[in-house]
Parts: C-alpha cells; sequence; structure tokens
C-alpha cells in the first residue's frame, strides 16, 4: 500500500 | 550577528466556551514535525483568550512534549486536555512564528 500522506492532515478542535 | 531565537510563549486557555476553536497541522514524520495552528475560530476559547494565534507552533500542552508525536497522537493529547474536568484550563506553550 502506498505511504500513508500525513501533510495535509489537520485536525480541528 | 545576533543568531536570532524563537521565543517560547505560554498561553493560558481557559475553558469558557463549548469549543477549543483551533484546527493544527502537521506532527513527527511530516515537513511541519511539531504542529502548527492554522485557524482560530470565533466564538471559541482560544479566540476569547486572545493569545493564541495562526502560526504559531505547539510545543508543549499542559506540560506534556509533543516533540516526536504524530499528528493523530498531538491530536488526542489537546483533546484531551479540553475535555478533563481536572483543569478548567489548558496550557499551551507556542512559538511565534518566525519572522
Amino acid at each position: 500500500s502506498p505511504p500513508k500522506d500525513y501533510e495535509d492532515e489537520v485536525t480541528f478542535f | 550577528s545576533p543568531i536570532p531565537v524563537p521565543c517560547a510563549v505560554l498561553v493560558r486557555v481557559m475553558k469558557n466556551a463549548s469549543t477549543l476553536g483551533i484546527a493544527i497541522e502537521g506532527g513527527a514524520n511530516t515537513q511541519q514535525p511539531l504542529p502548527r495552528i492554522v485557524t482560530i475560530q470565533k466564538g471559541g476559547s482560544a479566540h476569547t483568550c486572545g493569545r493564541l494565534k495562526v502560526g504559531q507552533v505547539i510545543l508543549e500542552v499542559n506540560g506534556v512534549s509533543l516533540r516526536g508525536r504524530e499528528h493523530k497522537e498531538a491530536a488526542r493529547i489537546i483533546a484531551e486536555a479540553f475535555k478533563t474536568k481536572e483543569k478548567d484550563h489548558i496550557d499551551f506553550l507556542v512559538v511565534e512564528p518566525s519572522p
């Protein structure tokens, strides 16, 4: 499987 | 010539709204290895506090270092800090963005 792309990960609180 | 040293600031956010009202990006193993604030939402606790800003990088949450923590783990630490009833505030150690 392709590596996870964390670059675009954004979390709202 | 002097070497610019990023200035870390401790910001206490009181939990005076139903949401914290920030968004973060980054984490270990990304190009932004420590979480960076990308949004401050009006009406949230962080906006009411007035001292958290878009672009600041979060070093610590309630004294817990975010260094080496991937995005999801850093997000979990922040979410739990807001959720816990043990404290009526969250202490963020943040660094101002470089000029």
